[in-house]
């Protein structure tokens, strides 16, 4: 009681799928150093670059609704892979957390 | 065979 305790601001970056890449890299996943997904690259001229919300270092909470946490690597590039190729929508919806300063 | 190392696996989309 009485300490403020840092909590992590999650944020919900909506990515138009206006690219024919979505233009970004992961790395970690359950079991790893890294137990959520973080972004290592953004690539210009992908439809992640092309939104101007995401940031390398920004770890990422959810795709379409889809909860991230406890799953493994390839199951969440799975995951992704998936919601940019489904025709389904022309967006994906990421739950990102700001990187810590 | 040796668990795999799963620390450095980084995906491109």
């Amino acid at each position: 009681t009485g300490s403020p305790v840092p909590v992590p601001t999650a944020t919900l970056v909506r990515v138009v799928k206006n690219a024919n890449t979505l233009g970004i890299a992961i790395e970690g996943g359950a079991n790893t150093r890294q137990p959520l997904p973080r972004i290592v690259t953004i690539q210009k001229g992908g439809s992640a670059h092309n939104c101007e919300q995401l940031k390398v270092g920004q770890v990422i909470l959810e795709v379409n609704g889809i909860p991230l946490r406890g799953r493994e690597h390839k199951d969440v590039a799975r995951i992704i892979a998936e919601a940019f190729k489904t025709k389904d929508k022309d967006h994906i919806d990421l739950l990102v957390t700001e990187p810590r300063i | 065979s040796p668990p795999k190392d799963y620390e450095d696996e980084v995906t491109f989309f």
